[in-house]
């Protein structure tokens, strides 16, 4: 899946890219001050020939309120919502909207769903459906995350680390290998990144086409930019935080 | 009928000395839920003398019969459906002339006959033709259609077909072979996406009780048991002709926790198999309970019981104990049913002003009795408004009659009144499993105060679209009337309660496209929706005239069924069949007359019990060759009338 940063004091986006491996679970943000952690399941797409690079995209997003001890969790097919006691399941096929304490669950028909959480945190799935018989691609979710959400001081995860945001100072704009796509050098928590401009996807919008977005990309999955390796982020449950340092 | 050339051999070995049946057709119609079946029957007086050739159907107790016709030796004659008043007149002229006879219905479980006879000169033949419309109901998960099926005879073309046609797709369709070992794989089933087409046809040869029998060992029930598929949870929504038709029937929602007062007549006439099967079903009901659910039982005869004072958790230990107690019961004595009743209530209310009841679960009674209250207040009415006064919005009361000495309406308007449904018990061999089905439909609540609404000035006519509960494996249903709009689709919205969660649904439905794709069905039964809405209509209303206070509202209610059933062509309670022949020289009458009994139910509750209706009539008034007979003997609930009584009718 590829990321895009917003940086509203910086006013830039930052992208990347981080290609695990199907089945792993990333965590997305981490926030135990607030009792919210959401993460991200890996699906691969088909892959064709032995040799080719199998993609991966987001399957399922889970959204886990532990004061309430309530998931809700969203795959291309439906859209559980459990307590440990009940699981409730719902399809993407109507709209509706569901209240269970103090989390609210808004589906809209085949298109999205947004998870708000004590009216704090919010998290919106886009679900993107492709043709059934396509030889490699697969349903799979995008994840949006408004930037007004309001963690605690304690929030982390490949995008929960960016509530607060850092400091970041792009400088040496020159012209890249890429005749089409300009580089840079990018300082950012204390490191100093070679970026190259480009452009990724919004589609919450224009579902088929999207809109694009000009960010700064940083190569090897995030690599400096998020805070430690992104293999720091798989865990090994829906639910499950991230460790503490 | 015309008979092929083997058909044809077949008929002429078969003809005896007496009655030949040709053919014998039943075909289903089944679209979105509501069935129209036709049952035709070709028939020959192939004896040397006049004699009586009867026609008899068992259709379902909650169907309405819409046409009756007759063809006698080419003269047809031809049912409308009328005011039970001109019928009743008509009756009277037909029985002043000493031509009166009647149809009438057995009291079976679910059945009911409609049954003519007609006294028919040698070599006569006739042709009969029923047709009959229901909706079907959805129970533990799947709609079940049965079509009873006694031909009497060996019959060389007999067929039966269903035809299934659900625009959201069938998620199963199965023919459970439920005629017996004989015919065992002999229905044929083809199935697409949407369709499914039953064909049941056995050859002479096939229908023979032996190699060498002469009588037929088609006599039992024919089944198709469907369900269909559901994209979401927010229902589905059918737009046709005008009418639309919305059916809710959320799954993967977990049950509701419940609160269950049993309370069981030990009264002296449930001494025997009665209470060995009450007993029995209440081990296997009282095994489902979890430790989330609450419980006690009464039971009473003259005098009143509690297994335990205080509601207690559905541990295994407590119901270890529960099961021991019931075990034990002895029946004797007189019925107090208001006492039982207003204890079970008390034990509710103590449970619930204590904080023991968690306000999102289910608070239920259920009532298990077979007889009138003998002792403590006998009044039915006192009881209904007993009751009633101590109930809480959020307790419901669900009753359970066995046998026939038990005022069957009765259960059904209190159980009615307090957000319930009533269930006849039959005596017989399988009486604890029809508790424990009961049971079983009403166990799984999943959802509470369910509202289905529609944008202002989008619908009218809407039928009941608040309900109190819906249980797993049922189905809510709610139709209306479309009204003309710019708009090329309607949208409903749906409120619930589950467990800790409020849900809001939404559905929508395109004005056009049903009718399009009905249009390319060869099978289908296009009007559906108009049918539907009008025997949903029909139903709550009949329901809503049996607890209607005053005589006023009551006029008002019947004049508004007697309309709807005219139009729509429905013999109710109210209306009769008036079939006449072509000039309308020679008449019959088909008429269903006040049964005291009369129950109804609310057709879009998705839990109803069935509805008692009452022996069909029919008289003719003037051709001589044609001679209705005597009706068979009533049974049990229908005695003959006296012949002296006052009687109030038509309210």
């Amino acid at each position: 899946p590829h990321f895009i940063i917003h940086l509203p004091k910086n006013n830039m986006d930052v992208c990347f890219n981080i290609d695990s491996e199907p089945g792993h679970i990333l965590n997305l943000v981490s926030d135990p001050g607030a009792g919210v952690v959401v993460n991200g399941q890996l699906v691969g797409s088909k892959r064709v020939e032995e040799k080719e690079k199998v993609n991966t995209y987001f399957g399922t997003i889970s959204v886990f309120y532990q004061p309430d001890g309530i998931r809700v969790s969203v795959t291309t097919d439906r859209i559980d919502l459990t307590d440990g006691r009940n699981n409730h399941s719902f399809t993407w096929g109507a709209t509706a909207d569901i209240t269970q304490d103090r989390v609210k669950v808004s589906i809209v028909k085949d298109s999205k769903v947004m998870v708000t959480v004590d009216d704090k945190i919010t998290v919106m799935v886009l679900l993107h459906r492709v043709w059934k018989k396509h030889p490699t691609h697969v349903d799979f979710l995008g994840l949006y995350i408004p930037n007004n959400n309001q963690y605690s001081s304690q929030a982390h995860g490949l995008i929960g680390q960016f509530g607060q945001e850092p400091e970041v100072r792009v400088f040496n704009l020159h012209q890249g290998a890429d005749p089409l796509k300009k580089e840079a050098t990018m300082e950012v928590k204390g490191n100093k990144l070679v970026v190259t401009r480009g452009w990724q996807k919004d589609y919450r919008r224009d579902k088929k086409r999207g809109s694009d977005v000009f960010c700064w990309f940083i190569h090897n999955s995030g690599k400096g930019f998020i805070d430690g390796h992104y293999a720091n982020y798989i865990v090994p449950r829906l639910d499950s935080f991230l460790p503490l340092p | 009928a015309i008979l092929t050339s083997e058909e044809q051999e077949d008929f002429e070995a078969i003809r005896g000395d007496d009655i030949t049946v040709k053919s014998y057709k039943v075909e289903s119609r089944i679209t979105s839920r509501f069935c129209h079946t036709t049952v035709k029957s070709s028939v020959v007086n192939s004896g040397p003398n006049a004699q009586s050739i009867g026609f008899n159907v068992q259709i379902p107790k909650r169907a309405f019969i819409t046409n009756f016709t007759m063809n006698v030796n080419g003269i047809m004659f031809v049912g409308s459906v009328k005011e039970k008043t001109v019928a009743r007149n008509l009756y009277a002229q037909a029985r002043a002339r000493g031509k009166a006879a009647g149809l009438v219905r057995a009291n079976s479980q679910d059945m009911e006959t409609f049954k003519t006879e007609v006294h028919v000169p040698p070599g006569s033949k006739i042709e009969f033709e029923l047709h009959y419309q229901e909706m079907m109901q959805r129970k533990l998960g799947f709609y079940e259609h049965s079509l009873y099926l006694q031909p009497g005879r060996l019959v060389p073309q007999f067929q039966v077909d269903v035809y299934i046609y659900e625009p959201n797709g069938i998620a199963s369709v199965e023919t459970p072979n439920t005629l017996g070992e004989h015919f065992s794989g002999m229905a044929k089933l083809t199935s697409s996406k949407d369709k499914a087409h039953v064909v049941f046809k056995p050859s002479l040869q096939q229908q023979r009780k032996c190699e060498n029998c002469t009588t037929s060992a088609i006599d039992g029930i024919f089944t198709v048991r469907y369900d269909v598929l559901r994209d979401s949870n927010a229902g589905e929504l059918h737009v046709s002709d005008g009418h639309f038709v919305h059916f809710f029937a959320p799954a993967n929602l977990s049950p509701l926790p419940k609160n269950i007062v049993f309370v069981i007549d030990v009264s002296g006439s449930m001494w025997g198999v009665k209470m060995k099967q009450t007993v029995e079903a209440m081990q296997t009901i009282l095994d489902d309970l979890t430790l989330d659910d609450y419980f006690s039982i009464v039971d009473f005869n003259h005098n009143v019981r509690c297994w335990s004072e205080e509601l207690v958790p559905g541990s295994t230990i407590q119901v270890a104990e529960a099961k021991k107690y019931i075990q034990n019961i002895k029946p004797n004595g007189g019925t107090n049913i208001n006492e039982a009743l207003m204890r079970a209530v008390q034990m509710l209310v103590k449970a619930s002003n204590q904080g023991m009841i968690d306000p999102r679960s289910v608070s239920m009674i259920m009532l298990v009795s077979d007889g009138d209250p003998t002792v403590g207040e006998i009044k039915l009415s006192a009881i209904q408004k007993n009751v009633k006064k101590v109930m809480r919005e959020e307790f419901s009361l669900f009753s359970l009659g066995i046998g026939f000495d038990v005022d069957y309406d009765f259960l059904e308007r209190i159980a009615m009144e307090n957000r319930g449904v009533a269930q006849r018990i039959y005596t017989s061999h399988d009486a604890s499993d029809q508790i424990r089905r009961f049971y079983s439909q009403v166990s799984s609540p999943l959802l509470r105060k369910i509202t289905v609404q529609f944008p202002e000035d989008s619908v009218s006519d809407v039928t009941q679209n608040h309900f109190d509960k819906y249980f797993s494996g049922s189905e809510l249903v709610v139709a209306g009337k479309v009204l003309p709009s710019e708009s090329t689709t309607l949208n409903s919205f749906t409120t619930a309660f589950a467990d800790r969660l409020d849900l809001s649904l939404q559905t929508e439905a395109d004005y056009l496209e049903l009718d399009a794709a009905l249009a390319q069905q060869q099978h289908a039964f296009t009007g559906f929706a108009r049918q539907m809405w009008a025997y949903i209509t029909v139903n709550q209303l009949l329901a809503e005239r049996s607890l209607a206070p005053t005589a006023g509202k009551k006029r008002k209610i019947t004049q508004r069924i007697l309309t709807l059933a005219v139009e729509h062509q429905f013999v109710t309670p109210l209306t009769a069949l008036l079939v006449e022949s072509e000039e309308a020289k020679e008449r019959l009458l088909a008429d269903s007359p006040r049964d005291p009994k009369q129950g109804c139910c609310a057709g879009g509750s998705g839990m109803v019990g069935p509805r008692q209706r009452t022996p069909v009539q029919m008289v003719h008034s003037i051709p001589l060759w044609v001679q209705m007979t005597t009706p068979a003997p009533p049974s049990h609930a229908e005695r003959p009338l006296p012949d002296h009584i006052t009687i109030v009718e038509n309210d």
